[in-house]
């Protein structure tokens, strides 16, 4: 998965 | 942003929100572990480091700064309110973090997506949140104390965790490309050290009813 779809959650 | 992950972060805020008010409504903190408090703060300031390097949404700066603030807010109440701090108990309360911190310190460094210094204390806040509620789970094993855990809070816990499995269920048909194994797995774990969790509350509270009924 990209870098921000594995960050986007809290 | 779909409903799911939106409930699940609500719930969770909520969930925090309601522990406040009852400290600070009944001025105590009995039953509560502070251990289990800290790990959470440990879990939202290594998670939310990257408040500094990536910018993903004005709700997730929001967001993670209210998350961080409050589980402050919890344990200066613990530790630092003059009456709050009287009605903890320090000497049930003996787990002893270092068994969870380093394990999931030296799993994060070994098990990872990018061997960065944001990846890997990202990687080690997924893995301790799995298992910070032990040390109340542990606890509430001894002393089935429940005074400041309240149904609300339990079942805001639960909803957070169950909306959050929902929303990668979602995610992982709607989008592409989305697939996260490190925390899929230990949002599972997560859920199963819930549930042992509740189990315990409703034991203690099955006693505590019992216990409160003239005989």
């Amino acid at each position: 998965c990209t870098e921000l779809s594995r960050h986007d959650e809290l | 942003m779909n409903i799911f992950r939106f409930a699940g972060d609500m719930t969770h805020l909520c969930s925090i929100i309601v522990l406040l008010l009852k400290i600070q409504a009944t001025k105590s903190c009995a039953g509560l572990s502070l251990r289990t408090q800290e790990l959470y703060a440990i879990v939202f300031v290594s998670r939310y480091l990257d408040l500094f390097f990536t910018f993903i949404s004005m709700y997730n700066v929001i967001m993670k700064l209210i998350f961080i603030s409050s589980s402050f807010c919890i344990i200066w109440y613990m530790r630092c309110h003059r009456i709050v701090a009287q009605t903890y108990d320090r000497e049930q309360d003996t787990f002893r973090v270092a068994f969870l911190v380093v394990p999931c310190f030296m799993l994060s460094l070994m098990i990872n997506h990018e061997f960065s210094f944001t990846e890997v204390l990202w990687t080690f806040s997924i893995y301790l949140e799995a298992v910070a509620i032990l040390p109340q789970l542990v606890l509430l094993q001894r002393t089935f104390n429940i005074d400041t855990l309240t149904s609300n809070y339990i079942f805001l816990l639960g909803a957070y965790r169950a909306l959050y499995m929902l929303n990668w269920i979602y995610r992982y048909f709607t989008e592409r490309d989305y697939s996260q194994w490190i925390v899929w797995t230990s949002g599972t774990l997560q859920t199963a050290t819930y549930c042992d969790f509740f189990y315990y509350y409703i034991l203690s509270w099955r006693k505590n009813e019992r216990l409160s009924l003239p005989s």
